[in-house]
Protein backbone atom coordinates (compact mmCIF):
# COMPACT_ATOMS: atom_id res chain seq x y z
CA UNK A 1 0.00 0.00 0.00
CA UNK A 2 2.40 2.35 0.70
CA UNK A 3 4.60 1.38 -2.25
CA UNK A 4 4.70 3.33 -5.30
CA UNK A 5 3.76 7.38 -5.61
CA UNK A 6 3.47 7.41 -2.09
CA UNK A 7 0.69 9.95 -1.87
CA UNK A 8 -2.74 9.35 -1.60
CA UNK A 9 -3.83 9.44 -4.86
CA UNK A 10 -6.88 7.75 -6.64
CA UNK A 11 -4.27 4.70 -7.14
CA UNK A 12 -4.11 4.72 -3.12
CA UNK A 13 -8.06 4.56 -2.42
CA UNK A 14 -8.60 2.24 -4.80
CA UNK A 15 -6.01 -0.20 -3.17
CA UNK A 16 -7.09 0.64 0.25
CA UNK A 17 -10.96 0.03 -0.76
CA UNK A 18 -9.61 -3.77 -2.08
CA UNK A 19 -7.90 -4.03 1.15
CA UNK A 20 -10.77 -3.17 3.70
CA UNK A 21 -13.19 -5.34 1.40
CA UNK A 22 -10.76 -8.23 2.02
CA UNK A 23 -10.36 -7.63 5.61
CA UNK A 24 -14.68 -8.30 5.65
CA UNK A 25 -15.14 -4.25 6.07
CA UNK A 26 -18.37 -4.64 3.50
CA UNK A 27 -18.61 -2.19 0.85
CA UNK A 28 -21.17 0.09 2.37
CA UNK A 29 -18.79 0.69 5.74
CA UNK A 30 -15.84 0.70 3.25
CA UNK A 31 -17.39 3.50 1.31
CA UNK A 32 -18.47 5.34 4.38
CA UNK A 33 -15.05 5.27 6.31
CA UNK A 34 -13.28 6.48 2.72
CA UNK A 35 -15.63 9.21 2.29
CA UNK A 36 -14.20 9.75 6.50
CA UNK A 37 -10.28 8.85 5.87
CA UNK A 38 -10.41 11.42 3.05
CA UNK A 39 -11.63 14.44 4.82
CA UNK A 40 -9.47 13.60 8.37
CA UNK A 41 -6.04 13.32 6.37
CA UNK A 42 -6.93 16.88 4.66
CA UNK A 43 -7.73 18.22 8.45
CA UNK A 44 -4.53 16.11 9.18
CA UNK A 45 -2.55 17.81 6.60
CA UNK A 46 -1.51 14.34 5.70
CA UNK A 47 -0.11 13.52 1.90
CA UNK A 48 2.34 11.03 1.77
CA UNK A 49 0.90 7.44 2.14
CA UNK A 50 3.85 6.81 4.56
CA UNK A 51 1.89 8.60 7.22
CA UNK A 52 -1.75 7.53 6.32
CA UNK A 53 -1.48 4.90 9.59
CA UNK A 54 -1.71 7.73 11.63
CA UNK A 55 -5.03 8.86 9.95
CA UNK A 56 -6.56 5.30 9.89
CA UNK A 57 -6.08 5.12 13.99
CA UNK A 58 -7.29 8.47 14.48
CA UNK A 59 -10.34 7.96 12.75
CA UNK A 60 -10.77 4.06 13.99
CA UNK A 61 -10.38 5.47 17.41
CA UNK A 62 -13.31 7.98 17.06
CA UNK A 63 -15.32 4.78 15.45
CA UNK A 64 -14.85 2.65 18.24
CA UNK A 65 -16.32 4.01 21.87
CA UNK A 66 -14.02 2.61 24.94
CA UNK A 67 -15.47 -0.16 27.29
CA UNK A 68 -17.79 1.58 29.84
CA UNK A 69 -16.81 0.32 33.72
CA UNK A 70 -20.24 -0.98 35.40
CA UNK A 71 -21.77 0.57 38.08
CA UNK A 72 -21.51 -2.79 40.66
CA UNK A 73 -23.80 -1.62 43.97
CA UNK A 74 -23.32 -4.61 45.27
CA UNK A 75 -20.87 -7.75 45.12
CA UNK A 76 -20.77 -10.38 43.22
CA UNK A 77 -20.67 -8.37 39.18
CA UNK A 78 -22.67 -10.48 36.99
CA UNK A 79 -21.14 -10.80 33.80
CA UNK A 80 -23.05 -12.48 30.98
CA UNK A 81 -22.12 -14.43 27.81
CA UNK A 82 -24.04 -14.56 24.85
CA UNK A 83 -23.54 -15.48 20.61
CA UNK A 84 -23.51 -17.86 18.28
CA UNK A 85 -22.45 -21.41 18.41
CA UNK A 86 -18.41 -21.69 18.53
CA UNK A 87 -17.68 -18.46 18.83
CA UNK A 88 -15.66 -18.96 21.77
CA UNK A 89 -17.45 -18.14 24.60
CA UNK A 90 -16.72 -20.35 27.02
CA UNK A 91 -13.14 -20.18 26.05
CA UNK A 92 -13.21 -16.32 26.59
CA UNK A 93 -14.99 -16.72 30.17
CA UNK A 94 -11.99 -19.14 31.33
CA UNK A 95 -9.64 -16.07 30.29
CA UNK A 96 -11.35 -13.25 32.10
CA UNK A 97 -11.82 -15.81 34.82
CA UNK A 98 -7.87 -15.88 34.47
CA UNK A 99 -7.47 -12.27 34.06
CA UNK A 100 -9.74 -11.86 37.55
CA UNK A 101 -7.61 -14.43 38.89
CA UNK A 102 -4.44 -12.55 38.34
CA UNK A 103 -6.37 -9.15 39.93
CA UNK A 104 -6.94 -11.01 43.17
CA UNK A 105 -10.50 -11.59 42.47
CA UNK A 106 -13.14 -14.38 43.82
CA UNK A 107 -14.94 -15.99 40.73
CA UNK A 108 -17.29 -18.00 40.15
CA UNK A 109 -18.27 -19.54 37.01
CA UNK A 110 -21.94 -20.62 36.78
CA UNK A 111 -22.32 -23.66 34.07
CA UNK A 112 -25.57 -21.84 31.88
CA UNK A 113 -24.98 -23.69 29.05
CA UNK A 114 -27.26 -27.10 30.22
CA UNK A 115 -27.84 -28.31 26.76
CA UNK A 116 -24.82 -28.92 24.81
CA UNK A 117 -22.64 -32.27 25.39
CA UNK A 118 -20.05 -31.75 27.90
CA UNK A 119 -20.75 -28.00 27.67
CA UNK A 120 -20.31 -28.21 31.93
CA UNK A 121 -17.56 -30.80 32.04
CA UNK A 122 -15.83 -28.39 29.83
CA UNK A 123 -16.25 -25.48 31.89
CA UNK A 124 -15.41 -27.77 34.85
CA UNK A 125 -11.75 -28.18 33.45
CA UNK A 126 -11.09 -24.61 32.92
CA UNK A 127 -12.21 -23.51 36.06
CA UNK A 128 -10.16 -26.06 37.83
CA UNK A 129 -7.63 -24.64 35.51
CA UNK A 130 -7.48 -20.53 36.58
CA UNK A 131 -8.50 -21.48 40.36
CA UNK A 132 -12.35 -20.55 39.87
CA UNK A 133 -15.20 -21.67 41.79
CA UNK A 134 -17.84 -23.30 39.71
CA UNK A 135 -21.64 -23.73 40.16
CA UNK A 136 -23.43 -26.02 37.88
CA UNK A 137 -27.13 -28.20 37.81
CA UNK A 138 -27.69 -31.13 36.01
CA UNK A 139 -27.93 -31.04 32.47
CA UNK A 140 -31.14 -30.44 30.78
CA UNK A 141 -31.93 -27.90 33.83
CA UNK A 142 -33.49 -24.32 33.12
CA UNK A 143 -30.06 -22.00 32.76
CA UNK A 144 -32.51 -19.31 34.89
CA UNK A 145 -32.03 -21.50 37.18
CA UNK A 146 -28.31 -21.83 36.88
CA UNK A 147 -28.07 -18.58 36.98
CA UNK A 148 -30.55 -17.48 40.39
CA UNK A 149 -28.73 -20.11 42.14
CA UNK A 150 -25.41 -19.25 41.14
CA UNK A 151 -25.65 -15.68 42.15
CA UNK A 152 -27.17 -16.72 45.41
CA UNK A 153 -23.93 -18.88 46.26
CA UNK A 154 -22.06 -15.80 44.89
CA UNK A 155 -23.69 -13.78 47.29
CA UNK A 156 -23.73 -15.53 50.61
CA UNK A 157 -20.17 -16.91 49.95
CA UNK A 158 -18.73 -13.27 49.25
CA UNK A 159 -17.58 -13.73 45.42
CA UNK A 160 -16.83 -10.66 43.39
CA UNK A 161 -17.20 -11.96 39.87
CA UNK A 162 -19.84 -14.17 38.74
CA UNK A 163 -19.04 -15.38 34.90
CA UNK A 164 -22.22 -16.85 33.43
CA UNK A 165 -21.65 -19.03 30.34
CA UNK A 166 -25.27 -19.65 27.67
CA UNK A 167 -25.03 -22.25 25.24
CA UNK A 168 -24.61 -21.10 21.69
CA UNK A 169 -27.56 -20.00 19.86
CA UNK A 170 -28.41 -18.48 16.49
CA UNK A 171 -29.60 -14.83 16.92
CA UNK A 172 -32.89 -16.05 14.66
CA UNK A 173 -33.58 -18.95 17.18
CA UNK A 174 -36.85 -17.19 18.58
CA UNK A 175 -37.59 -19.40 21.04
CA UNK A 176 -33.58 -19.37 22.21
CA UNK A 177 -33.44 -15.67 22.29
CA UNK A 178 -36.49 -15.39 24.64
CA UNK A 179 -34.55 -17.63 26.62
CA UNK A 180 -32.19 -15.19 27.14
CA UNK A 181 -34.32 -12.56 27.69
CA UNK A 182 -35.45 -14.75 30.53
CA UNK A 183 -32.33 -15.23 31.62
CA UNK A 184 -31.98 -12.03 31.92
CA UNK A 185 -35.10 -11.00 33.81
CA UNK A 186 -34.31 -13.76 36.26
CA UNK A 187 -30.76 -12.10 37.11
CA UNK A 188 -32.18 -8.71 37.55
CA UNK A 189 -35.14 -9.53 39.96
CA UNK A 190 -32.33 -11.64 42.08
CA UNK A 191 -29.67 -9.08 42.27
CA UNK A 192 -30.63 -5.51 41.06
CA UNK A 193 -28.24 -4.15 38.24
CA UNK A 194 -27.17 -7.67 37.33
CA UNK A 195 -26.46 -8.93 34.73
CA UNK A 196 -23.75 -5.71 35.53
CA UNK A 197 -22.11 -6.48 31.53
CA UNK A 198 -23.88 -8.43 28.40
CA UNK A 199 -21.06 -9.32 26.31
CA UNK A 200 -21.41 -10.55 22.55
CA UNK A 201 -18.92 -13.18 21.48
CA UNK A 202 -17.95 -12.35 17.90
CA UNK A 203 -15.62 -15.03 15.90
CA UNK A 204 -13.05 -12.59 14.03
CA UNK A 205 -13.28 -14.98 10.66
CA UNK A 206 -16.96 -14.23 10.33
CA UNK A 207 -18.22 -12.00 7.47
CA UNK A 208 -21.37 -9.66 7.19
CA UNK A 209 -23.58 -12.08 9.58
CA UNK A 210 -21.97 -9.99 12.60
CA UNK A 211 -24.20 -7.27 11.58
CA UNK A 212 -27.48 -9.36 12.17
CA UNK A 213 -25.86 -11.39 15.12
CA UNK A 214 -25.24 -7.73 16.70
CA UNK A 215 -28.85 -6.64 16.00
CA UNK A 216 -30.81 -9.50 17.22
CA UNK A 217 -28.77 -9.69 20.49
CA UNK A 218 -28.79 -6.19 21.29
CA UNK A 219 -32.29 -5.93 20.40
CA UNK A 220 -33.18 -8.87 22.31
CA UNK A 221 -31.20 -8.46 25.34
CA UNK A 222 -29.18 -5.24 25.23
CA UNK A 223 -25.61 -5.67 24.46
CA UNK A 224 -23.15 -3.77 27.01
CA UNK A 225 -19.79 -5.23 24.72
CA UNK A 226 -18.37 -6.86 22.52
CA UNK A 227 -15.29 -9.81 22.86
CA UNK A 228 -13.87 -10.56 18.61
CA UNK A 229 -12.46 -14.08 18.97
CA UNK A 230 -9.84 -16.11 17.05
CA UNK A 231 -7.60 -12.73 15.97
CA UNK A 232 -4.66 -14.64 15.72
CA UNK A 233 -5.95 -16.39 12.50
CA UNK A 234 -5.72 -14.66 8.90
CA UNK A 235 -9.03 -12.93 9.31
CA UNK A 236 -9.17 -9.50 10.61
CA UNK A 237 -12.04 -8.73 11.93
CA UNK A 238 -13.13 -5.67 9.67
CA UNK A 239 -16.88 -6.07 9.78
CA UNK A 240 -16.50 -4.80 13.25
CA UNK A 241 -15.75 -1.43 11.64
CA UNK A 242 -19.35 -1.58 10.39
CA UNK A 243 -20.68 -2.46 13.48
CA UNK A 244 -18.95 0.25 15.41
CA UNK A 245 -20.71 2.36 12.64
CA UNK A 246 -24.16 1.23 13.63
CA UNK A 247 -24.03 0.50 16.96
CA UNK A 248 -21.81 2.44 18.73
CA UNK A 249 -20.89 -0.32 20.90
CA UNK A 250 -17.54 -1.06 22.77
CA UNK A 251 -15.19 -4.12 22.01
CA UNK A 252 -13.87 -4.53 25.24
CA UNK A 253 -11.15 -7.31 24.12
CA UNK A 254 -9.67 -9.61 21.65
CA UNK A 255 -8.88 -13.24 21.53
CA UNK A 256 -5.36 -14.08 20.29
CA UNK A 257 -5.09 -18.16 20.78
CA UNK A 258 -6.83 -20.97 22.71
CA UNK A 259 -4.75 -20.66 26.43
CA UNK A 260 -6.37 -18.50 29.45
CA UNK A 261 -3.62 -15.96 28.89
CA UNK A 262 -4.75 -15.20 25.14
CA UNK A 263 -7.25 -12.47 26.16
CA UNK A 264 -6.15 -8.65 25.44
CA UNK A 265 -8.10 -5.35 25.99
CA UNK A 266 -8.82 -3.88 22.41
CA UNK A 267 -6.84 -1.04 20.91
CA UNK A 268 -7.75 1.10 17.65
CA UNK A 269 -4.28 1.39 17.09
CA UNK A 270 -3.41 -2.25 16.60
CA UNK A 271 -6.76 -2.94 14.86
CA UNK A 272 -5.58 -0.40 12.20
CA UNK A 273 -1.92 -1.74 12.41
CA UNK A 274 -3.28 -5.68 11.24
CA UNK A 275 -5.87 -4.05 9.16
CA UNK A 276 -3.08 -2.45 6.50
CA UNK A 277 -1.05 -5.56 6.74
CA UNK B 1 -33.58 -8.73 -3.19
CA UNK B 2 -31.33 -9.04 -6.51
CA UNK B 3 -34.47 -8.85 -8.56
CA UNK B 4 -35.58 -6.27 -7.44
CA UNK B 5 -32.91 -3.78 -7.17
CA UNK B 6 -31.79 -4.98 -10.56
CA UNK B 7 -35.48 -4.25 -11.89
CA UNK B 8 -34.82 -0.72 -10.31
CA UNK B 9 -31.29 -0.36 -12.02
CA UNK B 10 -32.89 -1.45 -15.50
CA UNK B 11 -36.40 0.72 -14.56
CA UNK B 12 -33.82 3.87 -15.19
CA UNK B 13 -32.70 3.11 -18.57
CA UNK B 14 -36.54 3.01 -19.78
CA UNK B 15 -37.61 1.22 -23.30
CA UNK B 16 -33.91 -1.04 -22.98
CA UNK B 17 -35.83 -4.22 -24.41
CA UNK B 18 -32.43 -6.10 -24.49
CA UNK B 19 -29.21 -6.21 -22.51
CA UNK B 20 -26.15 -4.55 -24.16
CA UNK B 21 -22.86 -3.11 -23.15
CA UNK B 22 -24.12 0.07 -20.69
CA UNK B 23 -26.91 -1.72 -18.56
CA UNK B 24 -25.17 -4.84 -18.44
CA UNK B 25 -22.38 -2.54 -16.59
CA UNK B 26 -24.96 -0.88 -14.09
CA UNK B 27 -26.60 -4.13 -13.88
CA UNK B 28 -22.85 -6.20 -12.63
CA UNK B 29 -22.41 -3.62 -10.31
CA UNK B 30 -25.63 -4.64 -8.21
CA UNK B 31 -24.47 -8.00 -8.94
CA UNK B 32 -21.21 -7.51 -7.42
CA UNK B 33 -22.65 -5.50 -4.79
CA UNK B 34 -24.77 -8.05 -3.55
CA UNK B 35 -22.03 -10.78 -4.01
CA UNK B 36 -19.82 -8.83 -1.87
CA UNK B 37 -22.96 -8.35 0.84
CA UNK B 38 -23.44 -11.98 1.02
CA UNK B 39 -19.57 -12.82 1.75
CA UNK B 40 -18.59 -14.09 -1.20
CA UNK B 41 -14.36 -13.27 -1.73
CA UNK B 42 -13.43 -9.86 -3.29
CA UNK B 43 -10.95 -11.94 -6.14
CA UNK B 44 -13.66 -14.52 -6.61
CA UNK B 45 -16.38 -12.23 -7.40
CA UNK B 46 -13.93 -10.42 -9.71
CA UNK B 47 -13.64 -13.39 -11.43
CA UNK B 48 -17.44 -14.28 -11.85
CA UNK B 49 -18.39 -11.34 -12.78
CA UNK B 50 -16.22 -11.13 -15.56
CA UNK B 51 -18.07 -14.48 -16.66
CA UNK B 52 -21.11 -13.15 -16.57
CA UNK B 53 -20.01 -10.14 -18.49
CA UNK B 54 -19.07 -12.11 -21.09
CA UNK B 55 -22.12 -14.80 -21.17
CA UNK B 56 -24.34 -11.75 -20.61
CA UNK B 57 -22.53 -9.90 -24.04
CA UNK B 58 -23.02 -12.56 -26.08
CA UNK B 59 -26.63 -13.72 -24.64
CA UNK B 60 -29.70 -13.94 -26.92
CA UNK B 61 -32.36 -11.85 -25.60
CA UNK B 62 -35.48 -13.57 -24.27
CA UNK B 63 -38.58 -11.96 -25.28
CA UNK B 64 -40.52 -13.04 -22.07
CA UNK B 65 -38.15 -11.51 -19.29
CA UNK B 66 -37.01 -7.87 -18.89
CA UNK B 67 -33.50 -7.39 -18.97
CA UNK B 68 -33.25 -7.18 -15.10
CA UNK B 69 -35.00 -10.68 -14.72
CA UNK B 70 -32.77 -12.01 -17.91
CA UNK B 71 -29.50 -11.11 -15.87
CA UNK B 72 -30.73 -12.35 -12.49
CA UNK B 73 -31.38 -15.33 -14.42
CA UNK B 74 -27.77 -15.45 -16.11
CA UNK B 75 -25.98 -14.76 -12.69
CA UNK B 76 -28.52 -17.29 -11.09
CA UNK B 77 -27.44 -20.22 -13.59
CA UNK B 78 -23.99 -19.55 -13.66
CA UNK B 79 -23.47 -19.92 -10.16
CA UNK B 80 -25.55 -22.92 -9.59
CA UNK B 81 -23.22 -24.33 -12.24
CA UNK B 82 -20.08 -22.97 -10.67
CA UNK B 83 -21.36 -24.77 -7.07
CA UNK B 84 -22.72 -27.96 -7.96
CA UNK B 85 -20.22 -28.85 -10.79
CA UNK B 86 -20.59 -32.89 -11.17
CA UNK B 87 -22.11 -33.39 -7.52
CA UNK B 88 -20.40 -36.30 -6.12
CA UNK B 89 -21.25 -37.88 -2.61
CA UNK B 90 -19.32 -39.68 -0.32
CA UNK B 91 -16.90 -42.50 -1.58
CA UNK B 92 -18.79 -45.69 -0.02
CA UNK B 93 -17.26 -48.53 -2.22
CA UNK B 94 -13.99 -49.66 -0.02
CA UNK B 95 -14.99 -50.87 3.26
CA UNK B 96 -14.14 -49.65 6.13
CA UNK B 97 -15.37 -46.44 4.76
CA UNK B 98 -12.62 -43.80 6.83
CA UNK B 99 -13.85 -40.31 7.22
CA UNK B 100 -11.56 -37.04 8.48
CA UNK B 101 -13.38 -33.98 9.27
CA UNK B 102 -11.05 -30.67 9.55
CA UNK B 103 -10.85 -27.31 9.85
CA UNK B 104 -11.09 -23.95 12.18
CA UNK B 105 -11.52 -24.04 15.39
CA UNK B 106 -15.51 -24.04 16.35
CA UNK B 107 -16.65 -24.80 12.55
CA UNK B 108 -19.37 -27.72 13.67
CA UNK B 109 -16.72 -30.44 13.39
CA UNK B 110 -17.48 -32.88 16.41
CA UNK B 111 -21.12 -32.22 15.90
CA UNK B 112 -20.96 -32.97 11.89
CA UNK B 113 -19.13 -36.32 13.21
CA UNK B 114 -22.30 -37.73 14.92
CA UNK B 115 -24.42 -36.23 12.44
CA UNK B 116 -22.75 -38.22 9.39
CA UNK B 117 -22.83 -41.17 11.26
CA UNK B 118 -26.57 -41.26 11.89
CA UNK B 119 -26.55 -40.86 8.23
CA UNK B 120 -24.25 -43.36 7.36
CA UNK B 121 -26.46 -45.97 9.29
CA UNK B 122 -29.67 -44.66 8.73
CA UNK B 123 -29.12 -43.87 4.59
CA UNK B 124 -26.57 -46.48 3.87
CA UNK B 125 -27.50 -49.15 6.31
CA UNK B 126 -23.32 -48.76 7.74
CA UNK B 127 -22.32 -49.75 11.08
CA UNK B 128 -20.35 -46.45 12.41
CA UNK B 129 -17.29 -46.06 14.13
CA UNK B 130 -16.42 -42.87 16.52
CA UNK B 131 -12.99 -41.29 16.72
CA UNK B 132 -11.93 -38.63 19.34
CA UNK B 133 -8.94 -37.91 18.22
CA UNK B 134 -9.13 -33.76 19.85
CA UNK B 135 -6.91 -34.43 22.90
CA UNK B 136 -6.44 -30.41 23.50
CA UNK B 137 -9.92 -29.10 23.90
CA UNK B 138 -11.79 -29.57 27.50
CA UNK B 139 -13.48 -32.19 27.22
CA UNK B 140 -13.58 -32.86 23.62
CA UNK B 141 -13.48 -36.56 23.99
CA UNK B 142 -16.00 -36.59 26.74
CA UNK B 143 -18.54 -34.69 24.11
CA UNK B 144 -18.04 -36.76 20.73
CA UNK B 145 -18.49 -39.96 23.06
CA UNK B 146 -22.20 -38.11 24.64
CA UNK B 147 -22.46 -38.11 21.42
CA UNK B 148 -21.99 -41.46 20.70
CA UNK B 149 -23.64 -42.84 23.31
CA UNK B 150 -27.05 -40.97 21.86
CA UNK B 151 -26.84 -42.54 18.48
CA UNK B 152 -25.56 -46.31 20.53
CA UNK B 153 -22.75 -46.53 18.44
CA UNK B 154 -19.28 -47.46 19.74
CA UNK B 155 -16.35 -44.60 20.13
CA UNK B 156 -12.82 -45.22 20.36
CA UNK B 157 -11.35 -44.79 24.63
CA UNK B 158 -9.25 -41.77 23.55
CA UNK B 159 -7.38 -40.04 26.18
CA UNK B 160 -5.80 -36.64 26.34
CA UNK B 161 -2.31 -38.33 27.10
CA UNK B 162 -2.76 -39.94 23.89
CA UNK B 163 -1.00 -39.09 20.31
CA UNK B 164 -3.86 -37.91 17.64
CA UNK B 165 -1.98 -40.48 14.86
CA UNK B 166 -1.60 -42.96 17.10
CA UNK B 167 -5.78 -42.83 18.31
CA UNK B 168 -6.78 -42.52 14.95
CA UNK B 169 -4.38 -45.97 13.78
CA UNK B 170 -5.39 -48.01 16.70
CA UNK B 171 -8.72 -47.04 16.27
CA UNK B 172 -8.93 -48.74 12.71
CA UNK B 173 -8.25 -51.87 14.34
CA UNK B 174 -10.64 -51.80 17.12
CA UNK B 175 -13.61 -50.87 14.85
CA UNK B 176 -12.84 -53.70 12.87
CA UNK B 177 -13.07 -55.97 16.20
CA UNK B 178 -16.40 -54.34 17.07
CA UNK B 179 -17.53 -54.97 13.40
CA UNK B 180 -17.50 -51.68 12.08
CA UNK B 181 -17.78 -50.76 8.61
CA UNK B 182 -17.06 -46.77 8.73
CA UNK B 183 -15.02 -44.80 10.83
CA UNK B 184 -14.90 -41.40 11.62
CA UNK B 185 -12.39 -39.09 12.75
CA UNK B 186 -13.13 -36.01 14.86
CA UNK B 187 -9.91 -34.07 14.57
CA UNK B 188 -9.43 -30.85 16.82
CA UNK B 189 -9.88 -27.08 15.52
CA UNK B 190 -6.74 -25.92 14.33
CA UNK B 191 -5.81 -22.70 12.71
CA UNK B 192 -3.78 -23.54 9.11
CA UNK B 193 -1.19 -21.37 10.10
CA UNK B 194 -0.22 -23.79 12.94
CA UNK B 195 2.55 -25.90 11.28
CA UNK B 196 2.61 -28.54 13.88
CA UNK B 197 -0.55 -28.83 14.12
CA UNK B 198 -1.19 -28.96 9.96
CA UNK B 199 1.83 -31.74 10.04
CA UNK B 200 -0.51 -33.57 12.73
CA UNK B 201 -3.39 -33.72 10.01
CA UNK B 202 -0.76 -34.92 7.21
CA UNK B 203 0.34 -37.54 9.73
CA UNK B 204 -3.18 -38.88 10.46
CA UNK B 205 -3.61 -38.91 6.72
CA UNK B 206 -0.47 -41.21 6.30
CA UNK B 207 -1.25 -43.69 8.83
CA UNK B 208 -5.51 -43.86 8.14
CA UNK B 209 -5.55 -43.48 4.39
CA UNK B 210 -9.45 -42.03 4.90
CA UNK B 211 -11.07 -42.09 1.26
CA UNK B 212 -12.72 -38.77 2.94
CA UNK B 213 -11.34 -35.77 4.28
CA UNK B 214 -14.03 -33.37 4.65
CA UNK B 215 -13.32 -29.25 5.25
CA UNK B 216 -15.71 -28.32 8.06
CA UNK B 217 -16.49 -24.29 7.36
CA UNK B 218 -19.18 -22.02 9.36
CA UNK B 219 -21.60 -21.09 6.89
CA UNK B 220 -21.06 -17.14 8.07
CA UNK B 221 -17.38 -16.95 7.19
CA UNK B 222 -16.37 -14.21 5.56
CA UNK B 223 -13.52 -12.94 2.84
CA UNK B 224 -11.19 -15.37 4.92
CA UNK B 225 -12.38 -18.61 4.22
CA UNK B 226 -10.71 -18.93 0.95
CA UNK B 227 -6.92 -18.49 2.67
CA UNK B 228 -8.40 -21.34 4.90
CA UNK B 229 -10.13 -23.49 2.32
CA UNK B 230 -6.84 -22.83 0.19
CA UNK B 231 -4.59 -23.86 2.91
CA UNK B 232 -6.23 -27.52 4.40
CA UNK B 233 -6.74 -28.09 0.49
CA UNK B 234 -2.99 -27.59 -0.53
CA UNK B 235 -2.52 -29.49 3.02
CA UNK B 236 -4.41 -32.30 2.14
CA UNK B 237 -5.93 -32.29 -0.65
CA UNK B 238 -9.54 -32.44 0.89
CA UNK B 239 -12.25 -34.75 -1.01
CA UNK B 240 -15.40 -32.50 -0.12
CA UNK B 241 -16.64 -29.49 2.06
CA UNK B 242 -19.38 -29.41 5.16
CA UNK B 243 -20.74 -25.84 5.70
CA UNK B 244 -22.40 -25.63 9.14
CA UNK B 245 -24.92 -23.20 10.84
CA UNK B 246 -27.15 -22.85 7.85
CA UNK B 247 -29.73 -22.45 9.87
CA UNK B 248 -29.12 -19.20 10.31
CA UNK B 249 -29.44 -16.43 8.47
CA UNK B 250 -25.76 -15.97 6.58
CA UNK B 251 -25.99 -15.78 3.29
CA UNK B 252 -22.93 -18.53 2.60
CA UNK B 253 -20.85 -16.78 -0.15
CA UNK B 254 -18.12 -18.90 1.72
CA UNK B 255 -19.56 -21.69 -0.56
CA UNK B 256 -18.83 -20.24 -3.44
CA UNK B 257 -15.55 -19.10 -2.08
CA UNK B 258 -14.19 -22.30 -1.07
CA UNK B 259 -15.32 -24.26 -4.30
CA UNK B 260 -13.75 -21.62 -6.78
CA UNK B 261 -10.71 -21.81 -5.19
CA UNK B 262 -10.16 -25.87 -4.25
CA UNK B 263 -12.31 -26.97 -7.18
CA UNK B 264 -14.04 -29.54 -4.17
CA UNK B 265 -17.19 -30.77 -3.84
CA UNK B 266 -19.53 -28.87 -1.56
CA UNK B 267 -21.32 -32.07 -0.03
CA UNK B 268 -23.44 -31.36 3.00
CA UNK B 269 -24.88 -28.73 4.73
CA UNK B 270 -25.07 -28.57 8.60
CA UNK B 271 -28.66 -27.14 9.25
CA UNK B 272 -29.27 -27.30 13.49
CA UNK B 273 -27.50 -28.82 16.58
CA UNK B 274 -29.76 -32.52 15.96
CA UNK B 275 -27.78 -35.18 15.10
CA UNK B 276 -30.72 -35.81 12.39
CA UNK B 277 -29.69 -32.11 11.17
CA UNK B 278 -27.49 -32.34 8.39
CA UNK B 279 -28.87 -31.82 4.46
CA UNK B 280 -26.65 -32.77 1.37
CA UNK B 281 -26.12 -29.82 -0.15
CA UNK B 282 -28.24 -28.14 -3.33
CA UNK B 283 -26.25 -25.91 -5.43
CA UNK B 284 -29.40 -23.79 -6.29
CA UNK B 285 -30.81 -23.17 -3.00
CA UNK B 286 -27.26 -22.11 -2.09
CA UNK B 287 -27.26 -19.79 -5.11
CA UNK B 288 -30.68 -18.24 -4.46
CA UNK B 289 -29.31 -17.56 -0.70
CA UNK B 290 -25.80 -16.08 -1.97
CA UNK B 291 -28.16 -13.74 -4.17
CA UNK B 292 -30.28 -12.72 -1.30
N1 LIG C 1 -7.42 -19.73 17.79
C1 LIG C 1 -8.35 -19.38 18.66
N2 LIG C 1 -9.27 -20.29 19.03
C2 LIG C 1 -10.20 -19.91 19.95
C3 LIG C 1 -10.25 -18.60 20.50
N3 LIG C 1 -11.29 -18.55 21.36
C4 LIG C 1 -11.85 -19.78 21.37
N4 LIG C 1 -11.19 -20.62 20.51
C5 LIG C 1 -11.48 -22.01 20.20
O1 LIG C 1 -12.74 -22.05 19.56
C6 LIG C 1 -13.38 -23.30 19.85
C7 LIG C 1 -14.77 -23.01 20.38
O2 LIG C 1 -14.64 -22.37 21.65
P1 LIG C 1 -15.78 -22.46 22.75
O3 LIG C 1 -15.33 -21.64 23.90
O4 LIG C 1 -16.17 -23.87 23.01
O5 LIG C 1 -16.96 -21.73 21.97
P2 LIG C 1 -18.45 -21.52 22.46
O6 LIG C 1 -18.92 -20.23 21.92
O7 LIG C 1 -18.54 -21.65 23.94
O8 LIG C 1 -19.18 -22.72 21.73
P3 LIG C 1 -20.67 -23.26 22.01
O9 LIG C 1 -20.86 -23.27 23.47
O10 LIG C 1 -20.67 -24.61 21.41
O11 LIG C 1 -21.57 -22.32 21.31
C8 LIG C 1 -12.48 -24.01 20.83
O12 LIG C 1 -11.70 -24.93 20.10
C9 LIG C 1 -11.60 -22.91 21.40
O13 LIG C 1 -10.36 -23.37 21.85
C10 LIG C 1 -9.26 -17.65 20.05
O14 LIG C 1 -9.21 -16.48 20.45
N5 LIG C 1 -8.35 -18.10 19.14
N1 LIG D 1 -27.26 -23.99 14.67
C1 LIG D 1 -26.29 -24.86 14.36
N2 LIG D 1 -25.35 -25.11 15.27
C2 LIG D 1 -24.38 -26.00 14.92
C3 LIG D 1 -24.34 -26.66 13.68
N3 LIG D 1 -23.25 -27.48 13.68
C4 LIG D 1 -22.65 -27.34 14.87
N4 LIG D 1 -23.34 -26.45 15.64
C5 LIG D 1 -23.02 -25.96 16.97
O1 LIG D 1 -21.80 -25.25 16.87
C6 LIG D 1 -21.08 -25.35 18.10
C7 LIG D 1 -19.69 -25.87 17.80
O2 LIG D 1 -19.80 -27.21 17.38
P1 LIG D 1 -18.62 -28.28 17.61
O3 LIG D 1 -19.07 -29.53 16.96
O4 LIG D 1 -18.22 -28.32 19.03
O5 LIG D 1 -17.47 -27.58 16.76
P2 LIG D 1 -15.99 -28.09 16.54
O6 LIG D 1 -15.58 -27.75 15.16
O7 LIG D 1 -15.87 -29.53 16.90
O8 LIG D 1 -15.19 -27.20 17.58
P3 LIG D 1 -13.65 -27.40 18.00
O9 LIG D 1 -13.45 -28.85 18.27
O10 LIG D 1 -13.47 -26.55 19.20
O11 LIG D 1 -12.85 -26.92 16.85
C8 LIG D 1 -21.91 -26.24 19.00
O12 LIG D 1 -22.70 -25.41 19.82
C9 LIG D 1 -22.78 -27.01 18.03
O13 LIG D 1 -23.99 -27.45 18.59
C10 LIG D 1 -25.37 -26.35 12.72
O14 LIG D 1 -25.43 -26.86 11.59
N5 LIG D 1 -26.32 -25.46 13.12
MG1 LIG E 1 -19.72 -22.94 25.08
MG1 LIG F 1 -14.65 -30.45 18.25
Amino acid sequence: LFGRSGGLDDAFWEELEEIFIMADMGSEATQKLIGNLKKRASSMAVTEAARFREVLSAELEAIFPLPKKPKVAAAPEVVMMVGVNGVGKTTTIAKLAYRARLQGRKVLIAAGDTFRAAAIGQLEIWAARVGAGIFSKAEGSDPAAVAFEAVDMAQREGFDLVLLDTAGRLHTQVNLMEELRKIKRVLEKKHPGAPHRIVLVIDATTGQNALSQTKLFHEAVGVDEIVLTKLDGTAKGGVMVSVAITHRLPISFVGLGEKMEDLRPFVGEDFAKALLG
Amino acid sequence: SLTDRLSEAFRKMRGQARLDEKNIQDGLREVRLALLEADVNFKVVKDFIDRVRDKAMGADVLKSLTPGQQLVKLVHDELVELLGGEQKGLDLRQKPVKIMLVGLQGSGKTTTVAKLANLLRSKYKLKPYLVPADVYRPAAIEQLHVLAKQLGVPAYPSTTDMNPADICADAIKKAAEAGCDAILFDTAGRLHLDEPLMEELSAIKARCAPQEILFVADAMTGQDAVTVAEAFNARLDITGVVLTKMDGDARGGAALSIKSVTGKSLKFVGMGEKLSDLEVFHPDRAASRILG
